[in-house]
């Protein structure tokens, strides 16, 4: 079992060879992807030996062999079929989100339980429907993941709800913890901004 | 000079501590803590051993004195003062979310160019004040931490009135790679859903 710390630094090795492919870059060092991504490069090279061997000492990796190659291994099929639970501020920003869809994470539909959102687009194509027919749809659909985004006291009911219908996967908002038998990933950005003032902190050193 | 990878390790340990303390739990070992992170135990003794002796071998962690300790480390101080500029879906979802305010992030103001959102209050005592007044806002109340919720095209001007204005940090939503002096921190939902998706085809092995 590779552990998560691992699964979240092959993401990022993924996302900067995709930014380097965009940039036209071929070929890239260890050294050169470590700097980018402020990590150390014998980290990388051992991350990456968990799955074969990718480039020659001194030659480098080619960008487009690993960034496919990584695809792969992280599991960059062509679509996830996702529905929206919770039609609010984090609901309708995601909908709206250019870069779920080009990425191949596609919103089947939205569901709310207030009926002045029913029936409305909360983006192109996004339908807000009523929360109670959610069990159904993930079902009838074959829908994979479950982005939670509603209040916190209705976030355990519905991630049951997800469960209920054949859902693999939880990507959650609210501010609790889910208890689920699918693996659920948190988004709670008073992280990142701990990390941003732990920054801070160091560089006034 | 901290890695990232370690400093983005300590805030999820200081996160789980917290969670601790609302436990009630007073000990802990190595072992535990890295169950629950999904970490080897090793690498958290050896991220703790960047700054001191915390605990003796065999008997654990005391939770309250780690959690103080981390805190100190990471630049926990009481208060750092925030603007956000775009009061749009990101904007407001962040200015509603009891989190922040609970953790010491103090949004002092919203900011936008939309002349509907000027004036109104996006949350509880956070007005929406027009974009040209930022420069002056920011040194004018010696505001630290800037959140950038606007559009792709908006953004690089937006923080370089933050930065002219004398910020430290930016936690920058918008889907462009920042220029500053200053560090940023990058908010990005498809990151996460990545995560999801290598965690989903682990599983199916
Ligand atoms: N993790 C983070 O960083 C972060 C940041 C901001 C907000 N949040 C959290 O995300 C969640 C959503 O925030 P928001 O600003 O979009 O809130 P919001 O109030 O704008 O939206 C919540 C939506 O959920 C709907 N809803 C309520 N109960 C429901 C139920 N049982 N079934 C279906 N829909 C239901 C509401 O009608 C509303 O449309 C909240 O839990 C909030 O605390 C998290
Ligand atoms: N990183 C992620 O995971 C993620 C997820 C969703 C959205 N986004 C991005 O976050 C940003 C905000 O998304 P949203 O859904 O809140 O969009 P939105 O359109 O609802 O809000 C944007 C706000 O910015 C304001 N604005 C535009 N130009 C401005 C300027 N020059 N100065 C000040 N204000 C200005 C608009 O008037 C609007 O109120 C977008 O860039 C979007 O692509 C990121």
């Amino acid at each position: 079992k590779i552990p998560r710390t691992v699964s979240k630094r092959l993401v990022s090795y993924y996302m900067c060879l995709e930014k380097l492919l965009d940039e036209g870059v071929e070929v890239i060092s260890s050294e050169e992807l470590a700097r980018r991504l402020d990590l150390k490069a014998s980290q990388i090279r051992k991350d990456l030996s968990y799955f074969g061997e990718f480039g020659r000492r001194g030659v480098g990796y080619k960008v487009e062999f690993l960034y496919n190659r990584i695809g792969e291994i992280i599991g960059v099929q062509k679509e996830w079929k996702i529905v929206l639970v919770g039609a609010g501020n984090i609901g309708r920003a995601i909908a709206n989100y250019a870069a779920m869809r080009e990425r191949g994470f596609k919103i089947l539909a939205a569901f709310d339980n207030d009926p002045q959102k029913l029936g409305t687009e909360i983006a192109p194509g996004i339908l807000v429907r009523d929360v109670r027919e959610l069990e159904d749809f993930v079902r009838e659909n074959n829908v994979e993941i479950g982005i939670v985004a509603v209040p916190a006291e209705a976030a355990q009911e519905v991630a049951e709800r997800l469960e209920k219908g054949g859902i693999v996967g939880i990507l959650n908002f609210a501010p609790v913890k889910l208890k689920t038998t699918v693996p659920v990933e948190n988004v709670d950005i008073t992280a990142s901004l701990r990390v941003l003032t732990f920054e801070i902190v160091r560089r006034r050193g």
